[in-house]
């Protein structure tokens, strides 16, 4: 239970690391406050955005953090890949020049995954290769109007 | 394998039957405030009967799923999910109906009904697993940002 | 201590119901679910947004409950006015109508108080009288760049 | 009354000192994630002394607010509103500053020391409270969207 553990974990932290730098160009590592007894400890998280010191999650901005989450967040993926990945406007606290990362990290991934992600922000739809719209009808009822960006392009 | 079309019909607010063609690679819906774009992935959960205690459908009960719109309301919500998996077709679709004294879920594979336990041992094959990790609803990035650090290593323990 | 509760909640309640049609043009009304006793009691919201039927909050989109929660701010400002209003992102759900509705409301404010916006959504920074801009320095410290926007159209 | 001017100097990450002129009327704040917007809606809260529990300024203790970049802490962090009433000036500043064994926090009213009591009663006067309604701070919103709503009935009791 304890190596299993600690398996998860270690592969957790290096992807973790990885994805930080990618996305944050920073560096980043998951560390336990009690590592002796991992079942009665806490999972911090240390990252240095790229040019600042290290800071714990606490301190760190709006935007900061959700980045950081959205790196927790892929690490597990990565771990335990699936074949679709489905995003609800996880982009929403990020300034322009991250939500363009994001999806140039998103586009890349999905050479390996399919990537259905919702979302409001322009550099998103910019990176899709396909736009669904979806608008509410006047008789109160969802309506989809399907758009194919790739052949927009053809 | 991947997702090659939703179909929903009657589930939330998709009053009329709509499809939702669907590639490989990257898609973004995108709209409006109120649109139906968080229904559309909450249709994938239901079908796939993957809402847990952490992935709620924003429902208190099944039948609150099913379209009701200016005072109507159907027997039933269905949604069907076609994977493509190299050149064959896995069809998953999931019906919950309504009577006067009752409601029913029912859930289909390739068109003949099956248990929740067969599809999961079907998705999990493919690498879909209960605890949908590969799905971040709506808020799911501010509730793990606002996780007491115990909550996030039970994270890891579930994944042991 | 009855008597004064419920002149603010029939107040707050007149407030919201006008708020309400003006920034996202529905109806909505606060309401006790034991008016008898009010100190054993909830408070709830019901609206409903242009065109649809009645909605309680838990059932409504993103955007949507985040118009609610607006409008339940505004309607509490309204009834104790302050003569200065900081708001920190808070258009980070709405599509780009609905900041651009916000925007709106908020320069109709403005002539009565100073507000200071923190937003990252252009449809604000469109309204604004003036914009402070903000960068992090190589140094690792926050750095202020001021843009007199009045004086940038003349 | 308006906020005319507010100085910052060694307060979170501004460590230079820092003036920021402001209007009447509709001013923006913007600029990239993590490049101190939010810090100055806290230096805001921080000199007029309006932190109580509903309004944090994400830090454990008050010296945290000092400015501590490439591990050199000075001892001092500094804000000052300066806001205009008619033709009159009202000057308020607070300081915190840190030595070896302890910190203190001053608070100033047009140059000369005050209590943080004193300079309540003069914003009450002009209508800024300490439950601090006029602020609304990042993630306030969603907080008021996930109360229970017996907490919201408190807003009510808490105005009345
Ligand atoms: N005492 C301190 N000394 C130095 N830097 C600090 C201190 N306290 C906080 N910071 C840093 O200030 C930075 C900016 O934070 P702030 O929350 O103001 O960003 P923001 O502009 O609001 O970003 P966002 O758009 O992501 O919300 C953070 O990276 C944080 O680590
Ligand atoms: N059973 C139902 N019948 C009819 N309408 C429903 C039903 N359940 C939910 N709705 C409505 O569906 C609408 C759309 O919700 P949804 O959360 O999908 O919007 P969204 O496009 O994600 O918006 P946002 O950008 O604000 O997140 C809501 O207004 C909600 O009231
Ligand atoms: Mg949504
Ligand atoms: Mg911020």
């Amino acid at each position: 239970k304890r190596e299993k553990f600690f398996e998860v974990f270690n592969a957790l932290n290096q992807n973790f690391r990885e994805i930080i730098r990618n996305l944050a160009n920073g560096e980043g590592e998951l560390y336990l406050d009690n590592p002796e007894d991992p079942f009665n400890s806490g999972l911090y998280m240390r990252v240095r955005p790229y040019g600042k010191q290290v800071q714990r999650l606490e301190q760190m901005s709006g935007g900061e953090k959700s980045l950081v989450a959205l790196a927790l967040i892929f690490a597990i993926q990565r771990y335990k890949p699936a074949p679709f990945y489905a995003f609800d406007e996880v982009d929403m606290f990020l300034d322009g020049v991250n939500v363009a990362r994001l999806a140039r990290m998103i586009k890349e991934l999905s050479s390996q995954a399919q990537f259905i992600v919702v979302s409001l922000r322009k550099p998103m739809l910019e990176e899709a290769d396909a736009i669904v719209g979806v608008t509410m009808g006047r008789d109160n009822i969802s309506q989809v109007t399907g758009i194919r960006k790739a052949s927009m392009i053809q | 394998m991947h997702i090659k079309r939703i179909t929903i019909k009657n589930f939330k607010s998709f009053g009329k039957k709509v499809d939702i063609p669907l590639d490989r690679g990257f898609t973004v819906i995108s709209g409006p405030n109120g649109s139906g774009k968080s229904n559309i992935i909450d249709s994938i959960i239901f079908c796939l009967g993957l809402h847990t205690s952490s992935k709620i459908l924003r429902a208190e009960k099944l039948p609150d799923l099913i379209y009701s719109g200016n005072g109507r309301k159907t027997g039933t919500a269905e949604v069907e999910i076609v994977f493509e998996n190299g050149d064959e077709e896995l069809r998953i679709a999931r019906r919950v109906k309504i009577t006067d004294r009752n409601y029913y879920s029912y859930y289909y594979l390739n068109g003949k009904s099956a248990s929740h336990g067969e599809i999961m041992k079907i998705l999990e094959r493919e690498g879909i697993y209960s605890d949908a990790y590969n799905i971040v609803m709506q808020g799911d990035v501010t509730r793990i940002v606002e996780m007491t650090p115990f909550q996030r290593r039970k994270i890891i323990d579930d994944i042991a």
